[in-house]
């Protein structure tokens, strides 16, 4: 099954 | 002095119903441009990102740059205070340990007042970047609700696959499978009913049904809702909020190994 990913994967962290 | 006026208080008691699922605390950024937040829920799955302007408000003063740290369900309780027809106030002072919330009656006979104490949060804040979507696609948000609402009760994840053809939501579990395919809407003098897919490379994601549906919460902000999908990066499930902002929910897609 497709895992789940969490949000600041995605995003840059300030 | 931060003070900040709306005549329709309704407008953030639907914004508390909208973000109170997913967060228990959360920093209210207060500028002149007007009052931000930004925060992900527990599991970091989501994040959740409200603007309201300053322009929106029918008062708005802020003298200076203010980070408050408020307790979502405190403020929800507050806010459940005021009838849908009071005007409220927001007032702080500067370096605050309070925020006073003033609910005003329509012919002023009834004045009430909340003083909530302000938390210190060590929020983590995200840089969002400046994304080109393959898909957005907007369409009426009841209905949007209507199919989240449906398809998780087949499954824990549901997939949105968007092409020229229209958008289809899918669902499957143990009891079964549910598709929901809608087309986009032609030419149609009630904008509020559309259904409007612009696309650039067809997608197809999945997602969690538990997330999405604390985002249809937001369902009574605006009669649409707009979702921006590209392959592999999380989905923006946005609302409008009348004239005042917007509220956003980024969801991290389920992706595999």
């Amino acid at each position: 099954a497709p895992k789940q990913r969490k949000i600041r994967q995605f995003f840059v962290k300030w | 002095m931060f003070e900040a006026r709306l005549v329709q208080s309704v407008i953030l008691k639907k914004v508390l119903e909208a973000i109170k699922d997913l967060l228990t605390e959360a920093t209210f950024e207060c500028s002149d441009c007007g009052i931000q937040l930004q925060a992900m829920d527990n599991a970091h799955v989501s994040l959740v990102s409200l603007n309201l302007r300053s322009d929106g408000f029918d008062k708005y003063r802020c003298d200076r740059n203010l980070s408050m740290g408020m307790s979502v369900p405190c403020m929800s309780k507050i806010l459940r205070c005021a009838s849908s027809e009071d005007t409220v106030t927001l007032r702080a002072w500067d370096n605050p340990d309070t925020i006073v919330f003033v609910f005003e009656s329509p012919n002023r006979d009834k004045i009430s007042e909340y003083e909530m104490k302000l938390i210190n949060l060590d929020q983590e804040h995200l840089g969002i970047p400046e994304t080109l979507y393959s898909c957005v696609v907007k369409m009426p948000s009841q209905e949007f609700a209507r199919i989240c609402r449906d398809l998780s009760q087949f499954g824990d994840a549901m997939t949105i696959a968007c092409s020229k053809e229209g958008i289809k939501f899918s669902a499957a579990g143990d009891y079964g499978t549910a598709n929901v395919k809608l087309a986009q809407t032609a030419e149609t003098e009630n904008q509020e009913e559309a259904v409007v897919v612009e696309m650039k490379e067809p997608v197809k994601l999945t997602f969690s049904c538990r997330y999405l549906n604390s985002f249809v919460k937001a369902t009574p902000l605006c009669a649409q809702v707009q979702l921006s999908m590209s392959a592999e990066v999380p989905l923006v499930c946005e609302y409008q909020i009348g004239e005042i902002g917007h509220i956003r929910y980024y969801l991290a897609p389920k992706i595999d190994d």
